[in-house]
């Protein structure tokens, strides 16, 4: 399997 | 001031539970309108929110708010010493430093069990999560919890392949939803049909499907929400291949918990 996407992509954490 | 008490030690058990098998630790906020919890797992593809509305405590006393992380595992061995129906305080002084106290307190057994939390982490600004619109789904499965559960169980006592991560895939199509895992020597699948039914009025599965969907997600995800969905009668899926996807359980009018998963990329 390819790399999970990571929240980050989503959200914007500090 | 921070003090509130509740006798729903149980239901925090299994939140702590499944919540200490996925993340390490997670911020806690108390507020005057209630509980915030959220948490990122350390591969920071999955992230937990859970809100718990004063209402839901018999006791709620919070004069100013506050934040504090805390270590979900060591919370989790506290709440297994409890009894089921013991009465649980969690107080927080007006001069706090870094410790919170659960007390629980056993009316029959006339015992007093008290832990003190330290805090862990930056214990700051909580995520930014934007509240997720259903509109931007490409379908959305609706289904008793106890079902879901069931699935989950089958999925990982077959899915185990033993050389990665187990994975599941959970497609939509035709007003059915099926979940696919592949084990050491097969494969295992079950599809859901669409049922309300006459007789089960209060135990439908609702599949809306705007369009096609078909995704990969660790196996271990689905096991931590499954557990946690034991605190309502139904769970939501929200499936889009352009989204993490959204895994909620409402607890009854008092709050929620969900989990955002991002799916693995074909």
């Amino acid at each position: 399997w390819k790399t999970q996407l990571r929240m980050e992509a989503f959200y914007s954490f500090n | 001031m921070l003090e509130p008490r509740l006798v729903q030690t149980t239901f925090f058990k299994n939140v702590l539970e499944a919540l200490s098998d996925l993340f390490i630790e997670a911020h806690f906020e108390f507020s005057r309108t209630g509980l915030e919890l959220q948490a990122i797992d350390t591969s920071r593809v999955a992230l937990v929110a859970l809100v718990l509305r004063a209402e839901a405590f018999n006791h709620y006393l919070c004069d100013r708010g506050l934040s504090m992380g805390l270590n979900l595992a060591d919370m989790a061995k506290a709440f297994r010493c409890a009894n089921n129906d013991d009465i649980i305080t969690i107080k927080a002084e007006e001069d706090w430093t870094d410790t919170v106290t659960f007390t629980f307190e056993s009316p029959e057994d006339g015992e007093i069990l008290e832990f003190d939390f330290d805090f862990v982490g930056s214990n700051g600004v909580p995520l930014e999560i934007p509240e997720y619109q259903e509109s931007e789904y490409q379908a959305i499965v609706r289904m008793p919890s106890a079902k879901f559960m069931r699935i989950c169980k089958k999925l990982s006592s077959f899915g185990d392949s033993g050389d990665r991560d187990p994975v599941v895939i959970i497609s939509v199509y035709k007003e059915r939803v099926r979940s696919f895992a592949r084990g050491k020597t097969g494969t295992s699948t079950t599809v859901c049909l669409q049922t309300q039914t006459v007789d089960k009025p209060k135990e439908p599965t609702l599949i809306e499907m705007k369009e096609e969907v078909s995704l990969i997600f660790d196996l271990k995800y689905m096991n931590s929400f499954s557990k946690a969905s034991t605190l309502s009668d139904q769970v939501t899926i929200n499936l889009s291949s352009e989204l993490p996807a959204v895994f909620e359980c409402k607890i009854a009018e008092l709050g929620y918990i969900r989990y955002y998963i991002s799916p693995r990329k074909e």
